[in-house]
């Protein structure tokens, strides 16, 4: 069965797509087959995996309905297919109405897929609580929650936390936080200590024990449309996201 | 008349926070009589400033049609008044339809506030290009773009371009981006160097002359509920955002 995990913060700039990237990258070195689905009107993480032309992308499925099996492609990174976004989806959100069935049209969708074809299904989201986020918390099963080592990131995450319990209670009652990773992390400032450990404090055994670290190979890699694993394999940046992958694996359930 | 800025960027974590509330106190410290206007759900501008007790905010004048002078709240902040947002602003985005007049809402009541009162009112918005923001842009003339000195900023800025020049052309004929700032430039990095380097190759003139620079004491202020010039006079995060104010205030047009 596919580990699905939307990554959500609405907080901007927390890691999202930067730990979609990299830990799909990380997790297919591991041999794991990895979807991403991007689900941001921004594009970032199909920009990132050099996808030209994807069309309208993961907009179809909300415009059109086309079955997502024929907007995946594939990439450059060993064991990892992309469901491309595009600025379309902008569109999505503004015809869509708040109301169940349109929250519940990407669940629909990812049910279809072959079961067998993947081992994870990470789904990049924007910085909002909006229908597409809310489409994503109810098509997966999990939550993992990138947290920018900075003051102004914490609030958010109570909030991120009180809407998957919204929706585990009515619309998808196997959802559920997963992980908190503490992202950005600057080891040189007391400020990004003090904020890691308030997290600790309040969310205990849900934070990951690793910690990504500020690094610039990071910001870097993206415009060499590459993912760490292969911009800079020995980088912090790289050991990091390795080591946040090797923590995901274990937590897999045996079959 | 009142100067009126949206500070805009759907790409999150560009600094639209930290400059809101940094760039209305230096402001203040002019002599400048500044409203913030918190329109982001998260109201990270809103906490900053330790306004308790928000209430539902400026929620009101999207649901209640509340008067917006009735929502102004005094800060510690020489100059300083703020609207303060809060989370009932998401149930806002979610009840109102797209449509012209649910983009002219804010507007009404911007026109509304005495024009004595204020010098500059700055609007810090979400990190999307949906409803609030539409109004944000509908409401003011001028928009600051913040972005960040990563890679993956870029492509973010033509998209904000395009939706002022698709507002100004139907909707607000006097809106016009006035400055895009450079934020969290690490001087250290040749990336930061290399993206601001782009940045000002693009938008030429509209890029301001001042970058701010990546300083800790930036992400530190807001758990200490004061701006920058407050909690820390000296730092760069100051001297730079004293610098922007400087030449904001060159650009006011003569009586
Ligand atoms: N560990 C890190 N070290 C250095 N830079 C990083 C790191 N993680 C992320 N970044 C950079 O920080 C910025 C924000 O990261 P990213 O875009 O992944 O966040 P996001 O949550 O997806 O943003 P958005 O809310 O806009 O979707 C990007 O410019 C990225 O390159
Ligand atoms: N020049 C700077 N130096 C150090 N840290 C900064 C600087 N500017 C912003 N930050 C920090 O970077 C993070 C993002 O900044 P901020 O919240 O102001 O961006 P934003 O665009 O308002 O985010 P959002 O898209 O969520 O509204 C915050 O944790 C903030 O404290
Ligand atoms: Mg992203
Ligand atoms: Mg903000």
């Amino acid at each position: 069965e596919v580990r699905s995990i939307a990554i959500l913060n609405q907080k901007g700039g927390s890691g999202k797509t930067t730990t979609a990237v990299n830990l799909a990258a990380c997790l297919g070195e591991n041999g794991r087959r990895v979807l991403v689905m991007d689900l941001d009107p921004q594009a970032s993480a199909t920009d990132w995996f050099g996808v030209e032309n994807p069309g309208r992308g993961i907009t179809d499925i909300f415009v059109d309905r086309a079955p997502l099996l024929e907007l995946v492609r594939a990439t450059d990174v060993l064991g990892v297919a992309i469901i491309p976004a595009s600025a379309w989806l902008q569109g999505a959100e503004k015809v869509l109405r708040w109301e169940p069935k349109s929250m519940k049209i990407l669940g629909h969708y990812v049910d279809e897929l072959p079961q067998h074809q993947w081992d994870y299904m990470l789904v990049d989201c924007p910085p909002t609580l909006g229908l597409l986020t809310a489409n994503a918390l109810i098509a997966v099963k999990e939550v993992l929650i990138p947290v920018e080592a900075h003051h102004l990131a914490l609030p958010g995450v109570d909030r991120v936390i009180a809407s998957v319990e919204t929706l585990r209670a009515h619309l998808n009652h196997e959802l559920r936080v997963s992980t908190i990773v503490p992202c950005r992390v600057d080891p040189r400032t007391r400020h990004a200590r003090r904020v890691v450990a308030e997290l600790r404090s309040r969310y205990g055994k849900l934070v990951s024990q690793v910690e990504i670290r500020e690094n610039v190979r990071l910001a870097e890699a993206p415009a060499h449309k590459q993912p760490i694993t292969l911009f800079d394999s020995r980088s912090k940046g790289a050991k990091d996201y390795r080591a946040l992958a090797s923590e995901i694996i274990a937590a897999e359930r045996p079959l």
